[in-house]
């Protein structure tokens, strides 16, 4: 599904350079459900940003469901994202004008659903991730956590081939973590191919394989005991 | 240092009601350190909002450090929490525009500190959190736990009497957690008192009371045993 090969990304930034990807290998069979591990600045949001096809890399290949994406234009990357790709970011991006419902909505927009087929599937999701009594709400009316669960019902709601999740759990107490990680293993249970960020050991646990980055590089790669 | 008696508050959205903190009474003395802990959605940014003087109440009194601060002016509210409150924010909220260095200085500028002391404590701050190889960057140039750490180094910089961080390790590794919650300790052995929303229990461990929120309502407030 994954087929990421020698992969390379640097920043510049005010004359100085940082390799922020350096020479990442990875594969990520159909159906996996993979943790990515690492400390604060080593690579993670940037590895999620190149697989969700939002930012581009300056050396290697990336295969992503059979098709050759490493250089796509814009206009060729949104599309295959939309079709393929569910996206949780690591600080939400919900838009602030619009209300949950049609936040959730959005990506359905693009793949021109209809109306009526957009609002059943965004309550859907939005009953998933227990923010039914919510939809007419704006994202700045509403929790850090429950922005984070708008998120990840935009990102089921189009039911993508890989679902993308960058510290998906973060904001989340415990009780609501457990339901969003159950949330994931159903998806992956049926097919869904599943990458998530996470700093926490405990939620890495509800996965199946843990990779671990280090300065830009990946340094470990483990199956999980009992998932 | 801090009296809150009977607060109140709610939020009106498209005609309805919530009560967000209901009948909510509590007292922080000089040097505590604190935290807060509940569900999503319980009420906990809420509080922290007031507490930190961003956001006003319906009912009840709050006193700050002997100062009755239930309804002050919006420049009075500006006063205090400059001089008083250094507040860390649960989606960081730094200037898109400045340099990491100059968000930083920013609370310094307001308190009319010369150019010279502000770049000397900006870089103290910043070294404290690690961070002291990014002065020129932007926020949107730094990782999610990166930024986490510039709102940190803003928070402590003016040495504030009230120290409030809404999730400050939320984005972090457990290294960067660790070190993070020992700036705290060390500014509260110092004389700082320490108010932190947390929802992981490892971290509030490292706090010396535990105060927990539930559907908007203070359920429950425990020492913490060996802190
Ligand atoms: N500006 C607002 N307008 C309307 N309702 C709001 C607003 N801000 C928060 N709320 C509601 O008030 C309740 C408490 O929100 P709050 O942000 O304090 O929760 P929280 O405990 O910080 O949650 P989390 O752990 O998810 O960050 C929630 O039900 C939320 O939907
Ligand atoms: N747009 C950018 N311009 C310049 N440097 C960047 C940019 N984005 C990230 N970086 C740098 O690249 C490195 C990796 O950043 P990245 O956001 O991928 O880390 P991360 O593993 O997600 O960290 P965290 O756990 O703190 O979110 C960091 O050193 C960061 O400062
Ligand atoms: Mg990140
Ligand atoms: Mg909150």
């Amino acid at each position: 599904m994954i087929d990421l090969k020698n992969v390379k990304k640097i920043y510049h930034t005010g004359g100085e350079e940082l390799i922020a990807l350096n020479d990442v290998s990875l594969q990520i069979k159909k159906g996996e459900f993979t943790s990515i591990m690492g400390p604060s600045g080593s690579g993670k949001s940037t590895m999620m940003n190149i697989l969700g096809l939002l930012d581009r890399f300056d050396e290697g290949s990336y295969i992503l469901n059979g098709q050759n994406v490493s250089s796509l234009t814009d206009n060729e990357s949104a599309h295959v994202r939309n079709k393929e790709i569910g996206f949780v970011f690591q600080s939400f991006n919900l838009m602030p004008r619009m209300s949950i419902l049609e936040n959730v909505e959005l990506p359905m927009v693009y793949a021109k659903v209809s109306a009526k087929e957009r609002h059943e599937r965004a309550m859907i999701a939005l009953e998933k991730v227990g923010l039914a009594n919510r939809v007419k709400h704006k994202p700045n009316e509403i929790s850090g956590g429950q922005k984070q669960r708008v998120a990840i019902a935009r990102a089921i709601v189009n039911q993508p081939a890989v679902l993308m999740a960058d510290e998906p759990t973060g904001n989340l107490d415990s009780k609501t973590t457990l339901e969003i990680m159950k949330i994931f293993q159903d998806l992956n249970a049926d097919g869904t191919t599943v990458v998530m960020v996470t700093h926490e050991p405990d939620v890495a646990q509800y996965t199946k394989r843990i990779v671990s980055f280090k300065d830009g590089r990946l340094m470990d790669d483990q199956l999980v005991e009992n998932p």
